[in-house]
This record gives C-alpha cells, structure tokens and sequence, in this order.
C-alpha cells in the first residue's frame, strides 16, 4: 500500500 | 522511467524555460496571465512537499527543486520586477470557481485521508485545470505572440505525452494511477482547441488571432 502511493512522477 | 516520460518532462522543462526567458528578454509579461501562473506555483508547492517526508531519485530531486524555484520566479517576474507591463485588465478569470471545486473534489476522491496525500490530489485535478486563465486571457484579447504560443504547445505536449508514459507503464509495470490519468485526459482536452490552432496557424508563421 505504501509503495503504491510513493508518486514517483512529477 | 521511459522515453514518453522522459521527453514530457523535458517538453515541461521547456516550456518553463521558454516563458521565463520571454519575460526576461523582452523586459516585458505582456500577454501571460499571472492568475495561472499563481496557479501554477500552487500547484508545485502542494505537490512537491514530499521532497521533505521521501527522496525518489537525484533526477526526481532536482526537477521538483527546478519546478518550484522557476514558478516563484516567473511570479517575482510578473508581479515585481516587471509589474508595470503585466496586463492586469485582460486577467480576470475567477479563480475561486477552479479552487475550490477542486478543493472539494480532492476531499471526496483521494487515494487516502491523509493530509500530504490530499494535497497531492489537490494538486493533480488544480494541475489540470491551471490553464483555464491564460487560455480565457488568449480568448479575451483575441491573439497570442507567437513565443506565447510555444509555451502553451510544449505545456499541454507535457501532459499528453504523460498519456503515453502511463499506457505504457499500465502494460509494462501494471501502474495505473486512476486520479492522475483522469486529470491528465482532462488537462490535454484543455489544449486540444490549441493544439488545433497552434499547428495550422502558429506553425505556418501567421500569428494565433
């Protein structure tokens, strides 16, 4: 769950 | 990270880049809302505050540093340093009318109730409608300069080549972030009557009237 909110995108 | 995602933050890049230097060569903001590029602003400062709770990469890093400084910048520009020659009278959008639908839609439909995750969300559907200003102010003084003009084409590429980057990680990763594709379809839709515009006339050398 965590890593899917991680937003890695700008 | 992939070839769309890549020449989309570059296409961002670039636009930035190219209304700063506009500012800052002409000595003049003639033309550019402010309203959006508050919004703009907003938009960064609101998503990027995950640059103080996890790091991502030096690139991640660094872009997000960019994106903010060159917003606070182009509002110095605007709003200080060449304030006289901002067109305050064709920059009448109501910006309350996109702040808070988009503050109530981002209450409502979030990944998680949870502070920095809102203003994550806040800032993706505010991303998408951010433009609306200088879009209006093009519609109410009925032209764009041509350099204008670049820098509305290489802002909405951006996000349509960040349509591209998420297809292509919904195959090869199986990502698929529902708020941002929304909001990113809507922000390219914004710019499609532009786009439009931009390739059969900016393109053929007449100005956009």
């Amino acid at each position: 769950k965590e890593n899917d909110l991680d937003h890695d995108e700008l | 990270m992939n070839i769309f995602r890549l020449i989309g933050d570059l296409s961002h890049l670039f636009a930035i880049l190219i209304l700063l230097l506009k500012i800052w060569k002409t000595r003049s903001c003639a033309g550019i809302s402010g309203r959006s590029q508050i919004l703009f602003a907003l938009v960064f400062a609101t998503r990027y505050l995950d640059l103080f709770t996890h790091f991502i990469s030096l690139y991640n890093t660094l872009m997000k540093i960019f994106y903010l400084c060159s917003s606070f910048g182009t509002i110095y520009l605007m709003y200080v340093k060449f304030k006289a020659t901002y067109d305050r009278n064709h920059d009448t959008f109501r910006v309350e009318f996109l702040l808070i639908p988009v503050a109530i839609l981002s209450l409502i439909f979030n990944h998680e109730f949870d502070v920095l995750e809102i203003l994550w969300t806040f800032s993706i559907y505010l991303e998408s409608v951010a433009i609306l200003p200088q879009l209006f102010m093009v519609s109410k003084t009925g032209e764009a300069e041509s350099i204008t003009s670049h820098y509305l084409f290489a802002l909405g590429a951006y996000r349509g080549l960040y349509i591209l980057n998420w297809i292509y990680r919904y195959y090869t990763e199986g990502f698929f972030d529902l708020i941002a594709v929304i909001a990113g379809i809507v922000q390219t839709v914004l710019y499609c009557d532009f786009f439009y515009l931009y390739i059969t006339k900016v393109l053929k050398g007449k100005r956009l009237t």
